[in-house]
C-alpha cells in the first residue's frame, strides 16, 4: 500500500522521525505532480543503518521501475551512499520512493527527512526531438507550452506543426507555373494542397517538372510521407516523391488535378512545374486563288486563328457577301470554323449618274472591275464640271470609283454662267 | 427699254420675266419686271418688283403664289414657248428702303429647277475681288427688258394694252456707267429727296435717248469680264427721276450687285 502524494510540494520522512525508525519497515510513497512539471527531491536529514550495497536499510527512488538512486548509511563510502546535498530530479511528473528497514538495528538510527517540490519543465528548450518540437515558434509557460506559426501558416490540429491552406488553386490559362508552397524553400508540413488546371475541351495539358525536385520519401516504402498525385481525367500519375524529377507528363486531358500531401515532419525543397496546353490540330488551310492566309505556320491547333484576305483588287466572296477579311478558327474537333472562300475581282458596278452629265468608259465592254476607268463629262456648253478636275475615275480596291483629286466624291455639272450660246454684240470702253 | 434694239433669241438667256398678279387687291394689281437667272433655282431681281404695293413704308413681299417666272422668253405674246416656273421663296433685302430704293435687291427661289439650254442660262455674279470696285465709270453695259419703249404711257397700259409703245420682243440697250459723283449731284440738284447711295450706280447718256424704263426693273445690267469673256450682272434696274425715261441729263439708277455678294451667298446657302 503506497502513500499517494499529489501536492505541488511535500515532506517525506521515515516512521517516527525524528525518533529512530522501527525494524521491519517497508513503506512506499507515490509522488505525482501535474503534467509539465517534474519532481525535485532532496534530503534535509539522513541517518540509516549502513550496509554493503545498502542490503539492510535503504531509501530507494524509482521512476516507473527504473531506480534513480538508492541511499543508506550516514556518510558516503565505496559501497553505500547518502544523498547529502544531492537533488534528484524526476524525468517525468511521477516519482516512487521506498523505505525499508531490516529486522535489527545495531545502533539507534534516526531515519530521514526529505522534501519534494514540483518544478516547471521548459519544453521549448528540452524538446529537441523533431517529432515533438514546435514547427515554427515555441512558448513556454508554467506547467506547459504552446506552439505558434509564422504569418501565413495555420497551426495544425496536432498543435505543433504549421500547415498552409492551399486546397483551392484554379488555373485556367493555357500556360502556367505551379510549385509547392514556399518553393524553393522547404514546403510546409501537414498540408494538403490541391491545384486544378481546367481548360476548354479540346486542349491536352502537358506538365513539365523542373530538375529541382525534392519530396520526402522512404528507401523501401513507396512515398509513405509526402507525395504528389496527379489526376487527369481517368488517368492517375503517382504518388511521386524522392529527389528525381518526373520530367514531362503528357496528361492527355484538359482537366488536371494535382494533389500534394505533406506529413508532419521533414525539410524538403519541394517541386515546381510548368504546364502547357496543346490542342487538336487542324489541316493547314490552302489560301484562295489571288489571296493569302496569315499567319503561315507549320501546324495549326485548337484555338489558332488565321486571317484570310485577297490580293489588291480582289475581295472575298462568302455566301454572296463581299468581305475584306475572314477570320477562321481551329476548333476542338480539328476542323476549321469556316471554309476558305474564293477571291473575286473587285467590281465597282455602274458608276453613279451625274445630273446633266455623261459617263464614258475607257474600255470596250464598259468594264467596271478593279482597274477599269471611265470619264465624267457635262452637257456642254450649258453645264460645266465643278470642281474642275481630271475627270477620270478608276475602280479602286475598295469597290469604289476613285478620282485622283476628289477620291470617292463626285463632281457635279453646274450651269455655265454668262456665256450665251449666241454671242452678244461686243462693247468697247468709251 | 428706250432707244434699244430687238434682241435675238439667246442673246440674254438669263433674262426672266417676273409677272406679279396680286389677287388680294381690288381691283387686281398686275405688274411685271425682269430678273436674272443665277442658277437652276435662283433668280436675282430688284426688291421693289416683289414688294406688295402699299402706300406705307412697310416692306412686305407679295404672296409667292402670285408670282410667275418665265425663262427663255423672247416674245411676251408667245409665253407658250417659254419655261415657266412658280416660286418657292421670295427674299427681299431686309434693309430695302421703299422711299430711297436703297438696297433694292431680292432673290427668288424657283419651286422646280430649270434645265439649261441655248435660251436658258445663268448670268455670272461679280467676283469677290471686284466687289469693292464695282462697275468702272464709262464702261459700257447692256441691259434688256420688256419694259416701256416709249416714255408716254403708264404701267397699267403696258400690262393691258397691245400698244406698240410696249415692246413684245425683248429689247436691249448699251449704256455707259456714269461717274458716281456726277450722277449723285445731278439728282441732288433737283431735289433733296433723291439720294444716290454707294449701293447704287448710274448709267445712261447725258443727252438722253437711251435708257431703261418702267417694266425693266430687276433686269440685269451686264458687263463683260475682259479676262473671262463672261457676262457679269453688275447692276439691277432700280429707279430713275420723274422725268420721262431717256430724258436729257436723267440717268438710270442701278443696284450695285457687287455690294451684295455676301448677302446673296448667305441667302442661297441658308435656303438651299
Amino acid at each position: 500500500d503506497a502513500i499517494l502524494l499529489t501536492g505541488m510540494f511535500g515532506e517525506i520522512h521515515s516512521p517516527n522521525f525524528p525518533e529512530s525508525y522501527p525494524s521491519d519497515s517497508d513503506i512506499f510513497w507515490n509522488v505525482s505532480v501535474p503534467n509539465g512539471f517534474r519532481i525535485k527531491l532532496y534530503f534535509m536529514h539522513f541517518d540509516l543503518e549502513s550496509s554493503y550495497l545498502c542490503e539492510y536499510d535503504y531509501v530507494k527512488v524509482e521512476v516507473e521501475g527504473q531506480v534513480l538512486a538508492t541511499f543508506c548509511g550516514r556518510e558516503d563510502t565505496d559501497t553505500e551512499q547518502t544523498p547529502g546535498q544531492q537533488q534528484i530530479l524526476s524525468p517525468g511528473n511521477t516519482l516512487n520512493m521506498a523505505f525499508k528497514s531490516d529486522f535489527s538495528n545495531e545502533e539507534r538510527f534516526t531515519g530521514f527527512d526529505a522534501h519534494y517540490t514540483a518544478v516547471d519543465v521548459d519544453e521549448c528548450t528540452e524538446k529537441n526531438d523533431e517529432e515533438l518540437a514546435c514547427d515554427h515558434y515555441c512558448h513556454n509557460y508554467i506547467g506547459g507550452y504552446y506552439c505558434s506559426c509564422r504569418f501565413g501558416y495555420i497551426l495544425h490540429s496536432d498543435n505543433r506543426t504549421c500547415k498552409v491552406e492551399c486546397s483551392d488553386n484554379l488555373f485556367i490559362e493555357r500556360t502556367g507555373i505551379i510549385s509547392s508552397p514556399d518553393f524553393p524553400n522547404p514546403y510546409p508540413k501537414s498540408s494538403d494542397c490541391l491545384f486544378r488546371i481546367e481548360l476548354e475541351e479540346g486542349f491536352a495539358i502537358v506538365l513539365e517538372f523542373e530538375e529541382s525536385f525534392d519530396v520526402e520519401d522512404h528507401p523501401e516504402v513507396s512515398c509513405p510521407y509526402d507525395y504528389l498525385k496527379i489526376k487527369a481525367g481517368r488517368r492517375e500519375f503517382g504518388p511521386l516523391c524522392g529527389d528525381r524529377s518526373p520530367g514531362q507528363i503528357e496528361t492527355g486531358s484538359n482537366s488536371v488535378q494535382i494533389l500534394f500531401h505533406s506529413d508532419n515532419s521533414g525539410e524538403n525543397g519541394g517541386w515546381k512545374l510548368s504546364y502547357t496546353a496543346t490542342g487538336n490540330s487542324c489541316p493547314v488551310p490552302l489560301p484562295p486563288s489571288n489571296g493569302k492566309i496569315e499567319p503561315v505556320i507549320d501546324k495549326y491547333t485548337f484555338k489558332d486563328q488565321v486571317l484570310i484576305s485577297c490580293n489588291t483588287g480582289y475581295i472575298l466572296l462568302k455566301e454572296e457577301l463581299e468581305i475584306e477579311f475572314l477570320q477562321i478558327a481551329c476548333q476542338r474537333d480539328g476542323t476549321w470554323s469556316n471554309s476558305v472562300p474564293p477571291c473575286k475581282i473587285v467590281d465597282c458596278r455602274s458608276p453613279p449618274e451625274l445630273e446633266h452629265g455623261f459617263v464614258t468608259f475607257h474600255t470596250r465592254n464598259n468594264l467596271t472591275t478593279y482597274g477599269s476607268s471611265f470619264e465624267y463629262s457635262c452637257q456642254e456648253p450649258y453645264y460645266q464640271m465643278v470642281p474642275s478636275i481630271n475627270n477620270t475615275y478608276t475602280c479602286g480596291e475598295r469597290s469604289l470609283w476613285m478620282n485622283e483629286e476628289l477620291g470617292a466624291k463626285l463632281p457635279s455639272c453646274q450651269p455655265v454662267c454668262g456665256k450665251p450660246a449666241r454671242s452678244l454684240p461686243g462693247v468697247i470702253k468709251r | 427699254i428706250i432707244g434699244g434694239r430687238n434682241a435675238e433669241p439667246g442673246f440674254f438667256p438669263w433674262q426672266a420675266l417676273v409677272m406679279v398678279e396680286d389677287m388680294s387687291r381690288v381691283p387686281e394689281d398686275k405688274w411685271f419686271g425682269s430678273g436674272a437667272l443665277l442658277s437652276d433655282s435662283w433668280v436675282l431681281t430688284a426688291a421693289h418688283v416683289l414688294r406688295s404695293q402699299r402706300r406705307d413704308n412697310t416692306v412686305i413681299p407679295v404672296s409667292k403664289e402670285h408670282v410667275t417666272i418665265y425663262l427663255g422668253l423672247h416674245d411676251v405674246t408667245n409665253k407658250m414657248d417659254a419655261t415657266n416656273r412658280t416660286v418657292e421663296r421670295i427674299i427681299l433685302h431686309e434693309d430695302f428702303d421703299p422711299k430711297s430704293y436703297n438696297n433694292d435687291i431680292a432673290l427668288l427661289k424657283l419651286k422646280d429647277k430649270v434645265t439649261m439650254g441655248p435660251y436658258v442660262m445663268p448670268v455670272c455674279l461679280p467676283h469677290f475681288h471686284h466687289e469693292l470696285a464695282g462697275p468702272q465709270t464709262n464702261t459700257l453695259g447692256l441691259v434688256a427688258g420688256w419694259g416701256l419703249s416709249s416714255p408716254n404711257i403708264t404701267m397699267e397700259d403696258a400690262v393691258s394694252s397691245s400698244s406698240r409703245t410696249v415692246s413684245d420682243i425683248l429689247q436691249y440697250v448699251k449704256l455707259p456707267v456714269v461717274l458716281h459723283a456726277e450722277c449723285k449731284s445731278s439728282y441732288s440738284s433737283r431735289s433733296q429727296n433723291y439720294n444716290v447711295t454707294d449701293n447704287m450706280f448710274c448709267a445712261g447718256y447725258y443727252e438722253g435717248g437711251k435708257d431703261t424704263c418702267l417694266g425693266d426693273s430687276g433686269g440685269a445690267f451686264i458687263i463683260q469680264d475682259p479676262s473671262t469673256q463672261r457676262w457679269v450682272a453688275q447692276g439691277l434696274v432700280s429707279w430713275g427721276g420723274p422725268e420721262e425715261c431717256g430724258s436729257k441729263q436723267v440717268y438710270g439708277v442701278y443696284t450695285k450687285v457687287s455690294n451684295y455678294l455676301d448677302w446673296l451667298g448667305d441667302k442661297v446657302e441658308e435656303f438651299s
